[in-house]
């Protein structure tokens, strides 16, 4: 089953 | 008060027509450095970044940071109503809950103004680290668009996968199987028509070509675009704005469970 990684999961939130 | 003036006003157009889709509202950030915005999608899965620097604009005063939350539908239709050689203005006072939206003819005989209503937006914003990427491709944006529409009639997702022969575009579907290779091409005419692979090691992503497709609204922009993979990164896609500025796109790999 394929993912779709989210966003926020890759960049630091401010 | 917040000002800034476009003559090349079809710019602006073209920008909101390729984020409109993608994101229904956002925060427009203005400030000394110039009219910028980032916001996500719906589902969190793609971000878009733009940055139009103040140098850009015939006229740009921006007395203190301001942030204007915008229905980036409704602000596409008001900028559908300038004509593509107008010369657009947007304006907005301190302390009030409007914009407005100027647009001049060329020739100085017409004159319209359109006033939207802002909104608060609470939207999360997010750090983007610079990142080292693994593989940049630099080609024509239009190439890139057809490529994945070509794809999306085979597929829902896109393998890309750079190698020292060149970037392969892979889709696959009940009805069969795509495989689309572009090899760097620095050899030609026009360098918009170029094609440049730089790689420091091979990487291999797959993403969802719905939004893939989303980006490619962009292409009207740029003649090239640029986008740069790390494993384990979301992808950039990039798209410049004339010299002064970018439209950038970040989208979440998909990951195998």
């Amino acid at each position: 089953v394929n993912q779709q990684q989210q966003i926020t999961s890759f960049f630091s939130k401010k | 008060m917040f000002e800034l003036r476009l003559v090349q006003g079809s710019l602006l157009k073209k920008v909101l027509e390729s984020i409109k889709d993608l994101v229904n509202d956002a925060n427009f950030d203005c400030s000394s450095t110039g009219f910028s915005l980032q916001a996500m999608d719906s589902s969190h899965v793609a971000l878009v970044a733009l940055l139009l620097r103040s140098e850009g604009f015939e006229h740009y005063r921006c007395d203190r940071n301001l942030t204007m939350g915008m229905n980036l539908a409704n602000m596409a239709k008001m900028l559908k109503c300038a004509g593509n050689d107008d010369i657009i203005t947007i304006k907005a006072d301190d302390g009030t809950d409007t914009v407005t939206f100027m647009f001049e003819s060329p020739s100085q005989d017409k004159i319209s103004d359109f006033e939207m209503k802002l909104m608060d937006i609470d939207s999360e914003h997010l750090g983007i680290p610079e990142a080292e990427y693994e593989a940049i491709i630099r080609m024509p944006s239009a190439e890139f668009a057809r490529i994945c529409r070509d794809l999306s009639s085979i597929g829902d997702t896109v393998v890309i996968s750079v190698t020292k022969e060149g970037v392969r575009f892979s889709a696959r579907g009940d009805i069969g199987a795509a495989n689309i290779v572009c090899r760097q091409n620095a050899t030609v005419d026009k360098p918009e028509d170029a094609t440049i692979i730089e790689m420091q090691e091979p990487v291999t992503l797959t993403f969802a070509l719905r939004y893939m497709n989303s980006f490619t609204k962009a292409t009207p922009l740029a003649e090239q675009v640029t986008i740069s993979m790390s494993s384990d990164l979301p992808v950039v896609v990039e798209y410049k704005v004339a010299g002064m500025g970018y439209i950038r796109y970040y989208l979440a790999p998909k990951i195998e469970e």
